[in-house]
């Protein structure tokens, strides 16, 4: 009976901290995600300002209320040989499960961070070689069938060249209003990013993926796409105003 | 009747109390980032008649402190509660590995008082 209440009070304590239950432990198998820098600054800074009790629950960093900001998962796949469209076209789904969120949580900010971990084989190639990118990302409109031409749900949401930097290169963008819309039950089917290598003589132009008569490239010519959506909400419950 | 005034030691009346939480202790060590605890605190002590303002008691408490002075066996003395508290800011993993940075009112006591 002892353990019992103290679960039961576990449990009434976690879900005042917005927690449904004790988050599980990392599994063995798998490291658990590193912290991202700019989160551990902004707990660094927390800390300092809940002495001063100045503006809480607002974020100074992305200038919007809020008092949980997450960094969400990236669980899509890389979708290597799928398209039949960009033969030569890195392709990776990105999918962030918004129903983490709770549903009396407002969002304020959601933020597509993408990192480009470029690693080019010789120090030539990068003299050479790929200097910039495409990059393309579409939302994906319908959950595709097989043997359906994927390009028929999805819609373009960003077209720009991206200008490589020697280790990594990154993106972000502002998708707040489409983040909003994954809430709704069964309306996230996720995002395309597409890569494509800009080269300045088409000759040489290297595949981040064979096609049929090309040989394996070696695995470090892929560039690492790390993704990441960084959402803020406000639980309105946890942010009482002072004046009662 | 006249207030019965029975004298109460300086480490009895009503404060804040040192309280350090560490996670660790609750077992929540495998998905709390940062910190690894913190300074909760916690109220306790007597809630006195006659009521010093140091005690931070309400009219109410006041007079509550009163009656139980002429009463104690059927009114209580007030209760030694928190009356400002702060927050703090946990980083976590979520059952998704998410890595989760919340803000948390009202988890430090700063202030206790007789209410």
């Amino acid at each position: 009976p002892r353990a019992e209440d103290t679960n039961r009070q576990e449990q009434l304590l976690l879900r005042s901290l917005g927690l449904s239950g004790r988050p599980r432990p990392a599994g063995s198998h798998q490291p658990r995600r590193q912290v991202p820098s700019a989160l551990w600054r902004m707990f660094r800074r927390a800390e300092k300002l809940e002495a001063l009790e100045s503006q809480p629950c607002t974020v100074s960093e992305y200038g919007v209320r809020g008092n949980i900001i997450r960094y969400v998962q990236d669980q899509g796949r890389l979708v290597s040989g799928w398209s039949r469209s960009c033969q030569a076209c890195l392709e990776k789904h990105l999918f962030f499960n918004m129903s983490i969120l709770q549903p009396v949580e407002v969002l304020s900010l959601a933020q597509l961070e993408i990192k480009l971990h470029w690693k080019p084989l010789s120090p030539v190639q990068l003299l050479q070689g790929t200097q910039a990118v495409a990059v393309s990302l579409y939302k994906v409109v319908r959950s595709t069938l097989k043997g359906a031409n994927p390009k028929a749900n999805r819609r373009l949401v960003l077209s720009q060249s991206v200008q490589l930097q020697r280790e990594s290169t990154s993106i972000t963008m502002d998708l707040t209003a489409l983040a909003e819309s994954w809430r709704k039950p069964g309306s996230n089917y996720g995002l395309i990013l597409e890569l494509l290598p800009l080269r300045a003589d088409p000759e040489e132009f290297l595949p981040f993926y064979p096609g049929n008569s090309l040989p394996l490239q070696p695995a470090f010519a892929l560039p690492l796409v790390q993704a990441s959506l960084v959402a803020v909400s406000l639980n309105p419950n946890q942010c009482r105003s002072r004046r009662r | 009747r006249s207030a019965i005034h029975i004298p109460v030691t300086p480490s009895s009346v009503c404060k804040a109390r040192r309280l350090y939480i560490s996670f660790k202790d609750v077992g929540w060590q495998d998905w709390v980032i940062a910190p690894q605890g913190f300074m909760a605190n916690y109220c306790h002590g007597e809630c006195p008649f006659p009521l010093s303002e140091s005690l931070n008691g309400t009219n109410h408490a006041i007079l509550q402190t009163l009656v139980h002075s002429l009463d104690p066996e059927n009114t209580p003395q007030p209760c030694c509660v928190p009356i400002r508290l702060s927050s703090i800011s946990m980083l976590y993993y979520d059952n998704n590995d998410n890595v989760v940075l919340q803000h948390y009112q009202d988890m430090v006591v700063d202030e206790c008082g007789c209410r």
